[in-house]
């Protein structure tokens, strides 16, 4: 069950429909510095559920809207190899934003997609996704935290 | 709660030992500071590069700290496999030989998972099965070039 | 107190805008949260690369932010002058062209005054005009391979 | 008064006496992953007086004293263009440890040490030595924390 397709709209530095094909083996994602490339992981984990809006340097969910658009709606559905597609959609309101889940297009929750994740191996604890600057937070982390990490996989 | 953690304890701390000798010359493994009643205390490395003195992980150097916490990674991943992982410049403190050896491992391991990483480190593109290129519009918008095999 | 903290501050901003513009394209400058009472505030960046609406500086990238770090450190140099000065990996967020950028200007300010930089990146390695080679004698003790001048 | 030499004597992973000749113009340092490239800054920032021992990695100043050698000194010594000399000392002791200072090979202060630097243009806050990890650390301050830097240069 691995990812095969990204579709990124409206989301960061990203602005109109981007459509991202993944391949199995090891791919490396290259480029200028501030050209879009952890926003491209940041991409994975908000459609994952697997980060908070700090996680994804944003003071606010509405901040990951691209800003230049104009557009009050961001998207992203990611496709996985077994046909399973999930997606995530989030829309700026008068007051705050709305959040809306899809699992294979049909209307869902963040806890169902999460239940999913878990079921095939995907899980927050489980450092599938290592994000820019995590190799420096743990290097500087206190032994005690450094177990913590461990209590939460048991 | 207690056979629990130290399940996870065993199998993480002998899957590091495995990755720590196969990236730095030398021996690593996990310690508890309080092995009787592990939550009362910390968990920190044991470090002994070859022909050194056991260290205290502070004198280590930038570089080295980064291949132990990388060690941690993919030891906790070994625990929990995964069908696919990503991973945001996690060479930039190694020299070109250390990301070299990092590079070579993750090609193996993106035998049966799929791997996705960011990186700026020539060795580390060079592995790569396939390049995904990232600009800038004139817009400063995102841009993907492509997707392009590799070698 | 006031005044001899704004003089600083004016100072510093004043550098900043130059160093900034110059290794990247758009404009930026220091802020104060409080302008009338520094003291009771802090003290921030407002960056506005070239076509991009002004930024909140979180949402910058890892390479973005360590250049807008290394400006303000510049300017900071720029306001007390020293004979000589020492930077650690400061190039380690950079991408290749930006690692250009920084060693070029590093190459110029060198003219008058002493730079001593540890760096593991090419394009910096390249500028220099002294590489000091460094690297471990079997019982892993610190050797200086010698220096030589460069190109 | 730039520097002209270091010799570092049973410093961190500097066994015995080395030299390392320094000159004018822009000098890159270079070499493997714990080969000892931070510890020649650190043996600067060391001599100078610039940072306390954990700036310098170590728990206590004795743990900067070579650890395979079984000796219970280190030493170094830096030389500028203008002739001066400026050595410091650490010697283990029974309890502790004695710490010297030399300027121009007389015996001298810490303080007397960090006023001649000072007229000199060496200050501490002035940020001529930047370690690794400082660009981190600075990125990662609160904007309090920032404005504090230019309290301790006005
Ligand atoms: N007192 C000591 N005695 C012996 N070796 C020491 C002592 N203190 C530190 N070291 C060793 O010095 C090494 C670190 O050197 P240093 O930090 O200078 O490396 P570096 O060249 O900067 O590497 P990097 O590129 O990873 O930053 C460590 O391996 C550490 O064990
Ligand atoms: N909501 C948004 N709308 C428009 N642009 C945004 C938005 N959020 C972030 N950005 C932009 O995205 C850019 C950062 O992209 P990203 O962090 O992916 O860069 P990167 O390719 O990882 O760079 P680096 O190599 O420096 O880590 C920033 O310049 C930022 O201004
Ligand atoms: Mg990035
Ligand atoms: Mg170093």
């Amino acid at each position: 069950m691995h990812v095969t397709e990204l579709e990124i709209n409206n989301f960061k530095s990203f602005s109109g429909v981007t459509r991202i094909p993944f391949f199995e083996g090891f791919t490396v994602i290259s480029g200028p510095n501030g050209s879009g490339k952890s926003n491209i992981i940041d991409s994975l984990l908000f459609v994952l559920s697997l980060s908070t809006s700090s996680g994804l340097r944003a003071e606010k969910l509405t901040d990951l809207i691209n800003l230049n658009s104009g557009r009050n709606l961001s998207e992203v559905k990611a496709t996985f190899s077994d046909g399973t597609t999930i997606k995530r959609r989030i829309k700026r309101a008068a007051h705050g934003y709305y959040s809306y889940y899809y699992l294979n297009e049909r209307v869902s929750t963040q806890m169902e997609i999460l239940e999913f994740l878990s079921r095939h191996g995907i899980k927050p604890e489980g450092y599938n996704v290592v994000m820019q600057g995590d190799i420096t937070r743990i290097m500087e982390m206190s032994n005690l935290e450094r177990r913590r990490i461990i209590d939460e996989i048991a | 709660k207690f056979e629990a953690f130290m399940k996870a304890f065993r199998e993480i701390d002998s899957n590091f030992r495995k990755v720590f000798a196969r990236l730095m010359s030398g021996s690593g493994n996990l310690v508890l500071e309080n092995e009787e009643d592990p939550f009362s205390g910390g968990l920190t490395f044991a470090i002994k590069p070859q022909d050194k003195k056991i260290h205290i992980l502070s004198s280590l150097s930038g570089g080295e700290k980064s291949v132990v916490t990388l060690a941690f990674i993919f030891a906790i991943q070994q625990f929990m496999p995964a069908p696919f992982y990503a991973m945001d410049e996690i060479d930039m403190f190694l020299d070109g030989s250390n990301v070299e050896r990092v590079a070579a491992m993750i090609k193996e391991l993106a035998g049966n998972t799929q791997f996705i990483l960011v990186s700026l480190r020539k060795p580390m593109i060079d592995r790569a099965d396939r390049i995904l290129g990232v600009t800038l519009r004139p817009d400063k918008s995102t841009l993907v070039t492509g997707v392009k095999a590799n070698g």
